[in-house]
């Protein structure tokens, strides 16, 4: 849900 | 995932626990910079902060490493500047951090990828990282010499950013996926630490210690 977290590295 | 991300988060996790061990072993951050510290433990908890907003199980390694990262950099700022207080060499340790917070901050509101609160926290995280080492390389240029552990945690800490941008070719490559700014970022952040490397590898390597002209 929401976040589609773009950035996916640490 | 890719062996050079792998890498690079593991040297990650070295230079962080090299440096809590020179600390917590010789009771003493002689050398090291409580400001860089600080801006680190700041790129976390700006980078992370999702982990306190929505709590997912803790299941996958990215949130244990995520966890790890931040609660170590804190720990060791509490090191520095509670438990060992006594040891930290404030009067080296001059660089005004506001003067990488600032625009830092202001960069991240100008140039990101998307304008809401996350996304420009990311951002500035991504900035403050680049810039974050500049005062641990201030204090040793002001007192002309690195301990060889603290050398190793610099290296440590400079190959795993360079180790990044490996990988950020290799996901260009295999995967076409580009983040510009982390990408950017990560090439300034590596420049930084080019003279440092040049004297880890032509001294630190062959034993000697790293001491600047005064």
């Amino acid at each position: 849900y929401g976040c589609d977290a773009v950035h996916d590295e640490l | 995932m890719n062996i050079f991300r792998l890498f690079g988060d593991l040297s990650h996790l070295a230079a962080i626990a090299i440096l809590l061990l020179k600390i917590w072993k010789t009771r003493s951050c002689a050398g090291v910079s409580g400001k860089t510290q600080l801006l680190f433990a700041v790129c976390f908890i700006t980078r992370y902060i999702d982990l306190f907003l929505h709590f997912v199980s803790l299941y996958n390694t990215e949130k244990v490493m995520k966890l790890i990262y931040i609660s170590a950099s804190v720990f060791t700022c509490y090191l520095i500047f509670f438990k060992f207080k006594a040891t930290y060499d404030g009067n080296h340790d001059s660089m005004r951090a506001e003067f990488l917070i600032v625009p830092a901050a202001g960069l991240a509101c100008l140039i990101n990828t998307k304008f809401d609160a996350i996304e420009i926290l990311w951002t500035f995280s991504i900035y403050l990282e680049a810039v974050a080492i500049l005062p641990q390389l201030f204090l040793i240029s002001k007192t002309g010499e690195a301990e060889t552990i603290t050398s190793h945690y610099l290296f440590a800490q400079g190959s795993y950013r360079a180790l990044y941008i490996l990988n950020w070719i290799y996901r260009y490559h295999y995967e076409s996926h580009v983040d510009t700014i982390a990408i950017v970022a990560g090439v300034v952040q590596t420049i930084l630490y080019c003279d440092f490397f040049y004297l880890y590898i032509t001294k630190v390597v062959k034993g000697q210690k790293i001491v600047l002209p005064a």
